[in-house]
């Protein structure tokens, strides 16, 4: 069993999108915080730190 | 666990017995609010440390592929899954599935990933991952510290870093070059100690740097057991060099694997054991 509720080797999921112009808008950086959240909520994780640059939004996650 | 979101890509990871695949619908139907439909998916892991308490939809991989099958729109059609690693049941393996649409541009022309995934760490080393008892901090100043103790923040000076410290042991790190990440989670106790790296780049970038920060990374946690998987544009050979670097740390070849999936590129899954 794993004791700690820890697996070990991650999952990783990565998703790509298009649009007509998605850049114009900033495309998915639009989803507002709660909107992610309640995503993560139904993978059992929560925002623990966020920092952002031009390029993307990073989040570290906790479980 | 660590998430990155671009304008039209998002990049979930998750260590945990989490049911990461049930963020699929939600995302997909929060990209259609803002005018964005799915046109790739790349579902990537090792294997499980304790397969007995993976909750569906991760019960297995067979399981987790029809829950993406299920789940993907229609548009994705070209689909692929495919476990590499050795044909016996010991031995690391990696499991790959991709989908794409007619436009397969799931993957940039230059671009390639690598993830890299590393067991029986070091004790001594492991042991910087840990808190002080009762030490009155917060997760952020810790980890911090830990990043700059533990030799991570060398791995990529230039990078922009968020990192945080777990109670009582545990880290994540998220770093941002320009519009490349890179992502370092550890847990450090003894009976299953685990440290992960990811990052991204060009083909072209300097190959001997990218060996080097391999170098650096593989030198701040001294493990067992690691594996190497590199997704690379079908036809270039960005991941060569990499075993005769780990083997000069001591590391040892057990196995490698190749194939190439709709969209993706081709991914090499090598595995390999320490010397000591």
């Amino acid at each position: 069993m794993a004791v700690s509720g820890f697996e070990g080797f991650e999952k990783r999921l990565e998703l790509y999108f298009s649009g007509d112009d998605p850049a114009a808008g900033n495309g998915l950086r639009r989803l507002n915080f709660y909107t992610i959240e309640k995503i993560l909520h139904t993978v059992q994780c929560t925002v623990v730190s966020a920092v952002g640059n031009d390029f993307f939004d990073s989040y570290v996650l906790s479980e | 666990s660590s998430l990155f979101v671009y304008p039209t890509k998002i990049i979930i990871k998750t260590c945990g017995t989490t049911q990461l695949l049930k963020s699929l619908r939600p995302l997909v139907e929060s990209a259609a609010t803002v005018g964005l439909t799915l046109s790739g998916c790349r579902y990537t892991r090792g294997t499980f440390i304790f397969p007995g308490v993976q909750p569906f939809p991760h019960t297995s991989f067979k399981d987790e592929v029809f829950y993406l099958e299920e789940n993907l729109p229609d548009n994705l059609v070209y689909r692929k899954a495919a476990v590499l690693g050795p044909r016996s049941a010991a031995g690391e393996k990696w499991h790959v599935f991709s989908a794409c649409d007619d436009s397969c541009t799931l993957m940039e022309d230059d671009s390639y990933t690598v993830e890299i995934c590393m067991t029986e760490l070091d004790r001594v080393l492991a042991k910087k991952f840990f808190r002080r008892f009762d030490d009155r901090r917060t997760g952020d100043s810790v980890g911090k510290e830990m990043t700059d103790v533990t030799g991570i923040r060398d791995v990529n000076r230039k990078a922009l870093i968020c990192d945080y410290a777990f109670d009582p042991c545990g880290y994540s790190m998220n770093g941002l070059a320009g519009g490349r990440y890179s992502t370092v989670h550890v847990t450090p106790e003894d009976d299953f100690s685990y440290a992960s790296f990811e990052c991204v780049g060009s083909v072209y970038d300097d190959r001997e740097e990218f060996l080097r920060l391999l170098q650096k990374v593989v030198k701040v946690f001294r493990p067992a057991k690691l594996s190497v998987a590199t997704t690379c544009p079908t036809g270039n050979d960005f991941w060569k060099g990499t075993a005769k670097t780990m083997e000069s740390l001591g590391m040892r070849l057990r196995s490698r694997a190749a194939d190439e999936f709709p969209g993706a590129g081709t991914v090499v899954f090598q595995a390999f054991s320490s010397r000591r």
